[in-house]
């Protein structure tokens, strides 16, 4: 297989072994700002690998963002792809990325389920949950994204192993969540995070688990109206926005609700677009208009949290 | 590997809130296998649900039963993953 991240084709749906491979060549090819660090090992024991986007510094505000922790989100996965390798390229040639990455680090998980991922492409191509086996039941795995301590059990996650909201038997018991709680608070600085779903065309944030506006609710929810006018702009796409109780429905035990009441100000949640017709399964052909209309929303978001140091 | 063949994705709009809570239920029936891809949130916002074929007419008589309307988001859900397994393989080579 060809060894260089050019060959790699973004327009195309690609195994957890070709993502992995290609993060190599990723660092590979920007060794001064790319690096891949292991933050833990899920519950079938593949790695949890993190890109790591820095510059230098030491301990450096930094923003974390997330594609796939639901497995059969595949839009998601292959747009963390295409964005890694946006803020790789742009920087030294876009002032934007290039301010951002002299001032902040950004770490970014691709695969963040990569068993749920495995499994989508071996076995079930629409599992959404970790594959972990739950005592006592014959039904495998807990919904990542209600998993979190942050009302966990509450209102919008289920109690039943067999549900696809499940929230598993305790709050981190999944080695996929609680490997990224134990990054973020060791690291200290996170001053952002960024959580990519798909696919209902939302860019939602705090809260979930409770009906309360949080504390930024203003500033966050007018951040959120100038990224999703941006992202509009591209193709015309149009998101709702909101806090997610506001715009869903009550969701306990989010990654968003967590990261914010640990002291993460500006926690969001994308659900990327399904052009109305394909769900889950979005033909490879819209990977790129997905992340290219994407990319502005999440810059806006990364340009704010630059601005607004706290 | 588990096949999906002649399963459907429903897109469902629930007028009001009784609609809502009718769609919840229908989620909850252990038996009818659905499975909601976009959960339903309010009156006037889809909710997409896989059918497994085995169970379509079920959920359609229910639906229609309830006054839910609804309409095919997806025809055959092996089909679409058929294409994608395709490209995949197209890509690759």
């Amino acid at each position: 297989m060809e060894r260089s991240v050019n060959k790699f084709n973004f327009a195309s749906y690609h195994t957890l072994e070709e993502i992995y491979d290609w993060m190599d060549t990723l660092v590979a090819d920007h060794p001064n700002l790319v690096s891949k660090i292991q933050i833990g090992e899920s519950y079938e024991r593949r790695p949890l690998y993190v890109l790591k986007f820095s510059t230098g510094g030491s301990n450096r505000p930094a923003v974390w963002l997330d594609t796939g922790i639901h497995s059969r989100e595949w839009v998601t996965q292959a747009t963390g792809v295409w964005t890694a390798n946006k803020l790789a390229e742009d920087y030294g040639r876009d002032p934007t990325v290039t301010s951002l990455l002299d001032t902040m680090d950004i770490f970014f998980e691709i695969v963040t389920n990569p068993d749920g991922y495995a499994f989508t492409h071996s076995t079930n191509r629409l599992w959404r949950k970790t594959r972990s086996i739950n005592a006592g039941s014959s039904c495998i795995g807990v919904d990542p994204n209600r998993n979190w301590d942050a009302g966990f059990g509450d209102a919008g996650s289920s109690s039943n192993p067999c549900s696809e909201t499940y929230h598993g038997p305790y709050a981190h018991s999944e080695s996929e969540v609680k490997s990224i709680v134990d990054f973020i608070q060791s690291h200290g600085n996170v001053k952002g995070l960024i959580s990519i779903h798909s696919y209902s065309q939302m860019l939602m944030f705090p809260y979930g688990y409770k009906r309360t506006p949080a504390p930024d609710h203003e500033e966050l929810n007018e951040l959120a109206k100038k990224a999703v006018n941006d992202l509009a702009a591209v193709y015309g796409t149009q998101y709702t926005y909101g806090s997610i109780a506001d715009t869903i429905y009550l969701a306990a035990g989010t990654t968003v609700d967590w990261a914010y009441d640990n002291g993460v100000k500006y926690s969001y949640t994308f659900e990327l677009r399904d052009t109305g017709r394909y769900g889950f399964l979005l033909p490879s052909s819209q990977i790129i208009p997905t992340a290219t209309e994407t990319w502005p929303a999440l810059l806006d978001i990364l340009v704010h949290i630059q601005q607004h140091p706290y | 590997e588990k096949l999906f063949v002649g399963d459907q994705v429903l897109r469902a709009v629930a007028s009001n809130e009784e609609q809502i809570a009718l769609l919840r239920a229908l989620g909850e029936q252990v038996d009818l296998q659905v499975d909601f891809w976009r959960d339903p949130t309010k009156p006037g916002r889809p909710a997409d649900l896989r059918v497994p074929f085995s169970r379509l007419q079920a959920v359609k008589v229910f639906l229609e039963h309830h006054g839910i309307s609804y309409s095919i988001m997806i025809e055959d859900v092996q089909q679409l993953l058929d294409e994608e397994k395709r490209s995949m393989m197209l890509s690759r080579r």
